[in-house]
């Protein structure tokens, strides 16, 4: 899987979303 | 560098070598197994694997004896609302859940040893119309449930006697979820798929129940249900079957898929792709590791190996009658199959 396919990939994703998701 | 393989793989003349028939047990009381699974139960300071069978009305746990033979250890009576599923709780010790119902599941249960009162009890742990419910590490269980209005999806601890005081409510999506995964390795992460065909990610820490991302898995593949998830490089590897999927000319008759996702983008890559048999139609799965395992409407059971894409065995129906049920063991690489009958097979993989 690349990143063409599949976007920009953060190893940080989980913490990343945990930021911006609503409380 | 893996791509979905999208014309299916499938081994003529599959047989049963693959599998090694190891012992059956048959409760001559039961007349129509509901489920099977296996719990960790501790007694006399013995530790062993055991195995439990489901019919509608009542539980049985089986410890094994000499020589590939299993004793009958206690039956539980559960008169009032039909047994339909074990929930298997990973890492617990003389613990057993299950969900009953009629059509859907309407009340779970804790089925248990009291060393206290010396004898072997059951406690209710939720009511409600319950869609979906898994057993999580750390003695907790997690379930979406519906009322009119809104869908609740739940997080409770279980203690040994039952429900704890300590619970989380996590926000759930606009549509049903109908089924969930852990993310293996990832304590703080849960997986969902839902009725529209999208996998749900939550943050499931004690301090939010935060909704991450919703991704679609596609319209080709209705009511996917996820089995397994694992957190790689970036990206988030689903294990998904496919009950209701159709035919078709490019993917033939699809049983289970691998998905890989990226959780920043919610963009998705098919990564390996598993068909059933020629012929063979209709499937209710079990996954464990690389493994899946799954009944047919034929009455045969069909067992894949998702890392080659690949149907490895085949259990064809047999005089003795048809499989209705396929489990994996929770440890070793070992399969119970039970047939309509009540007869339980313990197979080595």
């Amino acid at each position: 899987c690349s990143e063409s396919d599949l976007g920009p990939i953060s190893l940080n994703w989980f913490e990343e979303l945990s930021a911006e998701a609503p409380p | 560098d893996v791509a979905e393989q999208l014309t299916p793989v499938l081994l003529d003349g599959l047989t049963e070598e693959n599998l090694q028939l190891v012992s059956n047990l048959k409760d001559s009381s039961s007349s129509c197994a509901v489920d099977v699974s296996t719990v960790w139960w501790e007694a006399a300071g013995c530790r062993e694997l055991c195995v439990v069978t489901a019919c509608e009305s009542s539980v049985s746990l089986w410890k094994p004896l000499a020589s590939d033979h299993w004793g009958k250890v206690y039956t539980w009576q559960l008169t009032e609302i039909p047994v339909i599923q074990i929930v298997p709780l990973p890492d617990t010790c003389n613990l057993v859940c299950i969900a009953l119902g009629d059509l859907e599941i309407g009340e779970i249960r804790l089925l248990l040893y009291s060393s206290e009162n010396n004898s072997f009890q059951q406690s209710l742990v939720k009511t409600g119309n319950i869609k979906a419910v898994l057993g999580l590490k750390d003695r907790r269980l997690v379930s979406s449930s519906r009322t009119v209005q809104e869908q609740q999806v739940e997080i409770v601890s279980l203690s040994v006697t039952g429900r704890s005081r300590d619970g989380q409510t996590l926000m759930p999506p606009e549509e049903t979820v109908l089924a969930f995964a852990e993310v293996e390795g990832m304590r703080d992460a849960l997986v969902g798929t839902t009725a529209v065909n999208s996998i749900v990610v939550w943050s499931v820490n004690l301090k939010t129940g935060q909704l991450l991302k919703k991704m679609h898995v596609g319209y080709s593949y209705p009511a996917s249900i996820c089995h397994r998830v694992y957190s790689d490089s970036g990206l988030l590897f689903v294990v998904l079957s496919h009950p209701h999927a159709k035919e078709s000319e490019s993917c033939g008759n699809p049983a289970f898929r691998v998905i890989a996702f990226n959780p920043k983008t919610a963009r998705s890559m098919g990564v390996m792709f598993s068909s059933l048999p020629p012929g063979h139609t209709g499937r209710q799965g079990d996954v464990k590791d690389a493994s899946a395992v799954a009944v047919l409407t034929s009455g045969a059971i069909a067992v894949w190996d998702l890392l080659l894409g690949q149907c490895t065995a085949l259990l064809l129906p047999d005089p003795a009658g048809s499989w209705a049920l396929a489990r994996w063991a929770i440890t070793g690489a070992c399969l119970l199959a039970g047939r309509w009958d009540g007869t339980v097979c313990l197979y080595r993989y």
